[in-house]
């Protein structure tokens, strides 16, 4: 369960304050399927980095599984972002230095998952978003949606109960977005996972069972 | 006037020979508006990045005003790239130690634009994308799709008669797409300018001329 209790988001920019969450309430409940739209620079990113506990608010309160997050350890918080919660970033946010199989083992890693165990998983995961045959490929050597599979793949390594996908389907054909999605919703049905994808596409927005809609920092109705 | 005879192109990985681009003909004239689409790993990178004079084909043929680009010196391909071809990279590509208006003067620096000059042209830009209000951000500062934003005014900067744009709503919400797709049609009504235009987004493609379509590295009728 996440809970949102007027969150406020601003950045210092020299002395310039600028307020980029105004105060967002929110409550998403376990198994939902939610949409994030809304313009260019209208908030959505910072939001995400909030509820994957990337970033902290400026004032507000964020309850994650009825614990306020701001009470929380950094082992506590390091567990959350490692088991919890898989986040596909809007920029990828890919390892450079390591081939696609890799940058799907790393949270198995960081995990402690074996060697054997997560290679077949990696592969596995390789596999369900159509790149099998580019595991052995750096970043550098994929095209931008197969980046961006990549990222998905890493994503549902540890088969986290919520995931954040931050315009998952951004670098993607329509056909390739679809099944991507089908694979999410896929995830949602059979393991009861959280969704909360971020999008500027009106179709993936219907795949959701309930469409947020954030302007200049505030949930619009 | 861009002329593609044969173009082939592979990358080597190890020893494996991967073909990416099989063999591609396509005459685009002055002036046209074309877009450019396919599945996620078709090619259509590939192909942009050799008319943009970034890479070079394994084989075959590119005539670009009548001069085979092959037989191009270094300097008048420093030349294409800065006055002739406005870029916009998927990934954006922006420089991350300068601002949103220092990246758009770039272009005009190597152009040799003097100072104040330059400083104008940039807000304008940066004004025209709707960020005239973020000029002093840096990319880190800004959300993706505002950097988005950025790349597009950075490859218009010297106004060149050819843009080449790899995606370039594939950030922005509908509207926002909406208004950069008009922005860039209204230079090539106003001065002619030839745009090629990658998109997975049928709107976007449905405001251009004319689309080609490639697929596992061949244009499909
Ligand atoms: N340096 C490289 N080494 C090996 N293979 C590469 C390299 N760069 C790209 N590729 C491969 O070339 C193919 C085409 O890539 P390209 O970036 O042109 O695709 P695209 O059509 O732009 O796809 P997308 O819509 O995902 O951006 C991909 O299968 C990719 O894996
Ligand atoms: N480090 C920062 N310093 C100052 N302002 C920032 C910073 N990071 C983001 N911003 C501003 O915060 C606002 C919200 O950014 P955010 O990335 O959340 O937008 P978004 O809704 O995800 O947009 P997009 O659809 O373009 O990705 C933007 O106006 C941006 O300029
Ligand atoms: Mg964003
Ligand atoms: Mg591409």
């Amino acid at each position: 369960l996440i809970e949102l209790r007027d969150v406020k988001k601003s950045y210092k920019l020299d002395s310039i304050e600028i307020p980029v969450l105004k105060g967002i309430s929110m409550i998403v409940e376990k198994g939902e399927v939610v949409a994030l739209v809304g313009p260019s620079g209208s908030g959505k990113s910072t939001l995400m980095n909030i509820i994957g506990c990337l970033d902290v608010p400026t004032s507000g309160e964020y309850i994650l599984d009825n614990i306020p997050v701001q009470n929380m350890n950094r082992d506590q918080i390091a567990h959350i972002r490692n088991k919890k919660i898989g986040f596909v970033f809007q920029n990828f946010n890919l390892i450079a230095r390591l081939t696609a199989l890799e940058n799907v083992e790393l949270p198995m890693i960081y995990a402690g998952v074996g060697r054997k165990e997560r290679k077949e998983r990696a592969m596995e995961l390789l596999n369900m978003v159509g790149l099998s045959d580019r595991s052995g490929h750096y970043p550098t050597q994929l095209s931008g949606g197969q980046q961006q599979r990549v990222a998905i793949a890493r994503a549902l390594a540890n088969n986290p109960p919520i995931i954040l996908a931050d315009e998952p389907t951004g670098s993607l054909d329509t056909a390739t977005g679809k099944s991507i999605m089908e694979l999410l919703l896929s995830l949602n049905d059979k393991f009861g996972t959280t969704l909360i994808i971020v999008t500027h596409d009106p179709t993936v927005a219907s795949y959701c069972r309930r469409t947020v809609r954030i302007k200049d920092g505030l949930l619009v109705e």
